[in-house]
């Protein structure tokens, strides 16, 4: 479908992209975590894109199997959740 | 309002008692730490209310200045935030 091209387009043209909602605490503390390593993610937040915004949660979850936010994707490697990408992160940090 | 008396009658009959979103994690996050703690809290979830939800939130924030979820009162003592929850009971393990 249209919407799944331009969801892999979005996640393979920028290196960290991360779907989210404005009001969403965990997303935030997803985007905050980016800003202070110093990374500029590409952001979309699906509670601002009127009807498109539970169709592409719907498409993500088809192409990711996770239907919850923030859906996080680095480098075509795909994280997903903050849980497994702070995992990654601290595992990171100690290499 | 009746929905006002509702809310501070909720309050003052029972010890514990989290406004909550089932989907929302910081919501969870509150609610399984009174679990840990072996506290039952009185649970309100907002997003299971149909239209009443929306409405209890505005009156929640009526009454507490605050229109976020997790919203928590503790034996007529407000403290609202998931933030201001932890820092308090860490100060209470501390003591
Ligand atoms: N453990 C997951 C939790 C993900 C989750 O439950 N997200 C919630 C919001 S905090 C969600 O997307 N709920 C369904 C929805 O909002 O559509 C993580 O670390 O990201
Ligand atoms: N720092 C606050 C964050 C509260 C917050 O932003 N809650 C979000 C959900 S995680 C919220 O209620 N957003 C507006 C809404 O869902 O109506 C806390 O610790 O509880
Ligand atoms: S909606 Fe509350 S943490 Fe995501």
């Amino acid at each position: 479908s249209r919407l799944e091209e331009t969801v892999k387009k979005t996640v393979t043209d920028n290196p960290v992209v991360v779907y989210s909602k404005t009001w969403c605490s965990y997303s935030s503390e997803v985007k905050s975590l980016f800003n202070r390593l110093g990374v500029q993610p590409h952001v979309i937040e699906l509670d601002q894109m009127g009807a498109q915004g539970p169709q592409l949660q719907k498409v993500l979850e088809r192409l990711t199997g996770q239907h919850t936010v923030p859906n996080v994707f680095i480098e075509t490697v795909k994280l997903h959740r903050k849980g497994e990408l702070e995992a990654l992160l601290t595992d990171a940090k100690n290499t």
